[in-house]
C-alpha cells in the first residue's frame, strides 16, 4: 500500500519495529484467490533463511512451480477438491489449478499484509508512491481457497488443517459467509484449532453495513476487522450545464473528454426498461444515449459493469449516483470510459439538474490524486456492522483499519476492473472492502508478534484493541460515512488501529484455550457441541457458575433485559501488565445516564508480568424498558503514560 | 441418487474410534461404507477439526450422523470474498 504506512506512523517506526530475525521469523498465511508470484512485493532481496519452524511448501501446478516461491513468499498451495466435488472438474483454461492468482484478490490481501517495500507503485499514476505491506519483513504463505465458482468450506477447513501444520503464526481470511452458531461455522470452528497452535485469526467483518447485526466472522477467538477510508480522495468533478459543481471520485485514466460540455441524460429516460436507471446489460438505447454522458444509479449490477454498459451502447461517458443505500460514500473504481462516482445527494442534485433543463449538459474534470482529506479516518459506510447476531455479550467488530480504496498487488491474469472485457494489465490496483482492511491488522499483528513472539494470540489482539484510537486528533469522535454523524462501538469496536501505541500497550486482556472453553459453557453448549468445535471432550462443571459476561474480552457490551431482568449486570477482567511496574486509575465516560458505572477497584497497582482483576458493575437506572435502546461508553486505565481503553455498548 | 448428493463435513469424537481400527482414515471409511455404496473421502482433517468431507445423500447424511462416535454431519457451506 502507498499510503496507509504513513496513516498508521509505520514510516517513522523503524527503532520499533527493528530489522530483528524475529520479524523475519513470522509468517502470515493467507486464504483467499492465491497468489501472483512475479508481483515485485514478493522481491526477497535480502532476507534471511526460511526459518527453520515452517513445514510448508510451494505446489506445482497450472503455470505453477515450486521455482515461483522464495525467500519471501514461502508457501503456496491450493485446495480444490470440495469446489470440485460439488461443481466438477476445474476448466483450466478458465481458471489455474495451482495456487496462481487468477483472481488479484489473494495477491491484493497478501502483498497488503506482507508485500516487500515497492518504490515506485501507482495504478495508473492514482496513489503514487512507495508501496509496501504491514509487515515487510514477514514471510508469506498463499493457501488458495476460492475459486470462480467460490470458496467452499471443506476447502477452507483443509487450509486451515495445512496452515496450522506448516506453522505459520498469523491467518489472514478476508472472506465470509453466513452467521451461523460457532459449531456450525467451518472458519469459527478451524480457527478455535488455529489459535490452540498459537495462530492469530485475522478475518474481515464483511461488506453488509450500514445495517445492524450484519456481522460475520464473530467468534471472540477471531479477530472482526471493519473498514475506515484514508485521508486520499480520487476527485473527480462533475460540473452540470448551469455552472453547478459536484464533487465525485474516479479512477479512470485514458482518453479524455472533451473540454466543452457533453450532452447529458438520465439512464432512466434512456431506456425502455423499468430498471433502465441502473444501466443493466442490454437495457440502454442506443440512439438516445449515442455521444451522450450517462447518469446511471448504482446498485445490482457491478459499479465497472454500468460504465461497459454506457460505453456499448455508445455513451461517453458515465456519472454514477449513489442511493439511498450507500449515501454519501464513494468508492473509486478504474472504469473503462470515462466516469465518477457521486454521492446521494449530489446525484439527486444532479438529476433535478437533468429533469428541468430542456438541453442539459456536462463536463467531468478528473483531479488525480489527493492526500490530506480530513475527517479520516472515517467508517466505511459498507463495513459490517453490531450487535453480535451470534453472542450479543460479546461486542463485535474488534475494530477497524484502512480498507477504502486501498492500492496493492494485483494478478496480471486480469484488469484492475475484474471484467472480461478489460485488457489492462497493471502490477498495482485500488479496491476497497473489509477484505482490505483485514490483511492490514494481519501484518500489523505480525509486526505485533515479532515484538513480543511469547505473547499469544488474545494478547496481540488486547493491544491492537486498546490502543485503537476513537477522536480525531482535534478531539472529535470518529464518523459514520453511513450517517455522518459520529459512530459507535457496534460500528468501529474499539476504534481505528494505532500499531504503534499497540507495541507497547501497558497492559493486555489475556486468554486461553480454557478461558475459551468456559466461554461455551456460559453459552450452555452440550458436550456434543463442544467437541465438535474443540475437538476434544470437555465437561462443563454442574456446580460452576459458567457466564458469559466473564470472558477476558477488552471490550464490554452489557445486556440488560427490557423485561423482567435485572438491573444490574456485572462483567469481571483480569489485566496483565506487560510493562514495567507501574499504578493505574480507571477512568469511565459515558453517552447516557441511563446506566451507572463503576468499577471496583478503582486502582490497580501492578508488578512486572503481574496480573489484577477488576469488576465493573452497571445498573441501569432507567427500569425496565419495553424498547430496545443503546448507549456506549468507554472504559480507560491510565497510568501517565499508557492508556488502555475499552468501548462499553448497552444494550436494553 | 447422485444428483441428490451434497458434500457434508463430518465431525467425530475421535476418543470414540473403535479399538479394531489402527488409523482415524480406517475408521472414517469404515462409517461411510456402512452408509452409501459409492461415498469416498474428499479430505480427512485432524488438525482443524477431527472427522472428513465426503458426498453423501440427505439419507446417507442422517444414517451416519446416528452412528457411535459421530458429532455432527454439516452440509458444505459456501464462502464469499468480502
Amino acid at each position: 500500500t502507498t499510503r496507509t504506512p504513513q496513516f498508521l506512523g509505520l514510516d517513522k517506526s523503524a527503532d520499533l519495529f527493528p530489522e530483528s530475525s524475529s520479524s523475519s521469523d513470522v509468517i502470515v498465511g493467507v486464504l483467499d484467490t492465491g497468489i501472483w508470484p512475479e508481483s515485485k512485493s514478493f522481491d526477497d532481496t535480502g532476507m534471511g533463511p526460511i526459518p527453520a519452524t515452517w513445514k510448508g511448501e510451494c505446489e506445482t501446478g497450472t503455470n505453477f512451480t515450486t521455482a515461483n516461491c522464495n525467500r519471501k513468499l514461502i508457501g503456496a498451495r491450493f485446495f480444490s477438491k470440495g469446489y470440485e466435488a460439488m461443481l466438477g472438474p476445474i476448466d483450466e483454461s478458465k481458471e489455474s489449478k495451482s495456487p496462481r492468482d487468477d483472481d488479484g484478490h489473494g495477491t491484493h490481501t497478501a502483498t497488503t499484509a506482507s508485500g516487500s517495500v515497492v518504490p515506485g507503485a501507482s495504478l495508473f499514476g492514482f496513489a503514487p508512491g512507495t508501496a509496501r505491506g504491514m509487515a515487510t519483513r514477514s514471510r508469506v504463505a498463499a493457501y488458495k481457497v476460492c475459486w470462480l465458482g467460490g470458496c467452499f468450506s471443506s476447502d477452507i477447513l483443509a487450509a486451515i488443517e495445512q496452515a496450522i501444520i506448516d506453522n505459520v503464526n498469523v491467518l489472514s481470511l478476508s472472506l465470509g459467509g453466513g452467521m451461523s452458531d460457532y459449531y456450525r461455522d467451518s472458519v469459527a470452528i478451524g480457527s478455535f484449532a488455529a489459535m490452540e497452535k498459537g495462530i492469530l485469526i485475522s478475518c474481515s467483518a464483511g461488506n453488509a453495513g450500514p445495517s445492524s447485526y450484519s456481522l460475520s466472522n464473530v467468534a471472540p477467538w477471531i479477530t472482526t476487522v471493519g473498514a475506515g477510508t484514508l485521508d486520499r480522495d480520487f476527485p473527480a468533478e462533475v460540473i452540470i450545464g448551469n455552472g453547478k459543481n459536484y464533487s465525485g471520485v474516479s479512477l479512470y485514466r485514458g482518453h479524455a473528454l472533451p473540454d466543452t460540455p457533453l450532452p447529458f441524460i438520465y439512464a432512466g429516460n434512456a431506456s425502455n426498461s423499468s430498471s433502465g436507471n441502473l444501466c443493466m446489460m442490454g437495457t440502454l438505447t442506443p440512439e438516445k444515449v449515442a455521444g451522450k454522458i450517462v447518469l446511471c444509479d448504482r446498485g445490482v449490477s457491478a459499479r465497472v459493469q454500468k460504465g461497459v454498459v454506457v460505453k456499448s451502447a455508445g455513451g461517453l461517458g458515465m456519472v454514477l449516483a449513489n442511493t439511498p443505500a450507500n449515501g454519501e460514500e464513494l468508492v473509486a473504481d478504474a472504469h473503462l470510459l470515462p466516469a465518477t462516482a457521486v454521492g446521494e445527494k449530489e446525484g439527486d442534485a444532479i438529476k433535478k439538474y437533468l429533469f428541468s433543463d430542456p438541453n442539459p449538459t456536462v463536463k467531468i474534470v478528473f483531479q488525480g490524486t489527493k492526500v490530506g482529506i480530513q475527517p479520516s479516518p472515517v467508517v466505511a459506510a459498507f463495513s459490517s456492522r453490531g450487535p453480535n447476531s451470534i453472542t450479543p455479550q460479546i461486542l463485535k467488530p474488534d475494530l477497524i483499519a484502512p480498507g477504502v480504496n486501498i492500492l496493492a498487488g494485483w494478478s496480471k491474469n486480469v484488469g484492475p476492473t475484474g471484467l472480461a472485457s478489460d485488457n489492462r494489465r497493471v502490477d498495482f490496483n485500488i479496491i476497497s472492502g473489509t477484505s482490505m482492511s483485514c490483511p492490514h491488522v494481519s501484518g500489523l499483528a505480525a509486526l505485533i508478534k515479532s515484538a513480543h513472539p511469547d505473547w499469544s494470540p488474545a494478547a496481540v489482539r488486547s493491544a491492537l484493541m486498546t490502543t485503537a484510537y476513537t477522536a480525531y486528533k482535534n478531539g472529535l469522535s470518529l464518523k459514520d460515512s453511513a450517517t455522518g454523524k459520529q459512530s459507535t462501538p457496534f460500528d468501529h469496536g474499539a476504534g481505528h488501529v494505532d500499531p504503534i501505541s499497540a507495541v507497547n500497550p501497558g497492559l493486555v486482556y489475556d486468554l486461553t484455550v480454557d478461558d475459551y472453553l468456559s466461554f461455551l459453557c456460559a453459552l450452555n453448549y452440550s458436550a456434543v457441541q463442544i467437541t465438535t468445535l474443540a475437538r476434544r471432550k470437555f465437561q462443563c462443571e454442574p456446580s460452576k457458575k459458567y457466564n458469559v459476561n466473564d470472558l477476558n474480552y477488552p471490550s464490554f457490551a452489557v445486556l440488560f433485559q427490557t423485561t423482567g431482568g435485572a438491573n444490574i449486570v456485572k462483567h469481571t477482567r483480569v489485566l496483565t501488565n506487560v510493562g514495567p511496574a507501574s499504578v493505574y486509575n480507571s477512568s469511565v465516560t459515558s453517552d447516557s445516564s441511563l446506566v451507572k458505572i463503576s468499577v471496583e477497584p478503582q486502582v490497580l497497582s501492578f508488578r512486572e508480568n503481574e496480573k489484577k482483576s477488576y469488576t465493573v458493575t452497571f445498573t441501569s437506572t432507567s427500569g425496565a424498558t419495553t424498547q430496545s435502546v443503546n448507549s456506549f461508553a468507554r472504559l480507560e486505565w491510565l497510568d501517565g503514560k499508557n492508556v488502555v481503553g475499552s468501548p462499553i455498548s448497552i444494550s436494553w | 441418487s447422485l444428483a441428490e448428493k451434497k458434500t457434508y463435513i463430518v465431525h467425530v469424537a475421535k476418543s470414540e474410534m473403535p479399538e479394531s481400527f489402527n488409523h482415524h482414515t480406517l475408521w472414517y471409511e469404515s462409517s461411510l461404507n456402512s452408509v452409501s455404496d459409492s461415498a469416498q473421502l474428499i479430505y480427512t482433517y485432524d488438525n482443524a477439526i477431527h472427522g472428513f468431507a465426503t458426498r453423501l445423500t440427505p439419507e446417507e447424511a442422517s444414517s451416519l450422523e446416528s452412528q457411535t462416535g459421530i458429532l455432527a454431519v454439516l452440509p458444505e457451506m459456501k464462502y464469499e470474498l468480502h
